[in-house]
């Protein structure tokens, strides 16, 4: 349940 | 990374540059919404904060850098050296109005409450309407020089691509981000009314020419 989402798109 | 992704990011790529030499080769930038640039350059500052924070690969830092400088530099040519052919009287859309909506709906629906994400939803959402001044400009003046119709159509390609990317990704890795999804696809039915217009008619050789 990390708390940050690693956005992979621009 | 896929080839919907890439030809996305390659028209998106396209449509800054067409907007660039347009601009600074004109040396106007009559016909042109300022707004909208600023809305864009909200966009990138506030969903590129990560570029601090997280390392995707080096096409992924390459290209926010790019997306970055291109669009001050756009805001620049606009508002400084070319601020006389700025046409005030038709660039009117009160962006307020988008930005504050995007804020609270960011603020309401995200993925995780913190500062990073919730300022990546805002530019997600505000990305899908940052558009709206240049067609409300491009209305209000009835009809657009047809290379600014190649950059709206190269803009709006841009997010019609990834689309398709977010489906092949869906099918392939079963990874999907519904903000951005939803996002995506409002911010291009914003541009079908204009998509059917540059087909039928800019690429016939004719002017655009909008309803005002």
């Amino acid at each position: 349940h990390e708390e940050t989402i690693l956005h992979d798109e621009l | 990374m896929n080839i919907f992704r890439l030809t996305g990011d390659l028209a998106h790529l396209i449509a800054i540059i067409i907007l660039l030499h347009k601009i600074w080769k004109s040396r106007s930038c009559a016909g042109i919404s300022g707004k909208s640039q600023v809305l864009f350059a909200l966009v990138y500052t506030t969903r590129y904060l990560d570029l601090v924070t997280s390392y995707v690969s080096i096409y992924n830092t390459f290209m926010k850098f790019v997306f970055l400088a291109t669009s001050y530099a756009t805001i620049y040519l606009i508002y400084v050296k070319f601020k006389a052919t700025y046409d005030h009287n038709h660039d009117t859309f009160r962006i307020e109005f988008l930005i504050l909506p995007s804020l609270a709906l960011a603020l309401l629906i995200n993925h995780y409450f913190n500062f990073l994400e919730v300022l990546w939803t805002f530019s997600i959402y505000l990305e899908s309407v940052a558009i709206l001044p240049q067609l409300f400009m491009v209305s209000k003046t009835g009809e657009a020089e047809s290379i600014t119709s190649h950059y709206l159509f190269a803009l709006g390609s841009y997010r019609a691509l990834y689309i398709l990317n977010w489906i092949y990704r869906y099918a392939t890795e079963g990874h999907y981000d519904l903000i951005a999804i939803v996002a995506g696809v409002v911010q291009t039915v914003l541009y079908c009314d204009f998509f059917y217009l540059y087909i039928t008619k800019v690429l016939k050789g004719k002017k655009l020419q909008l309803p005002a």
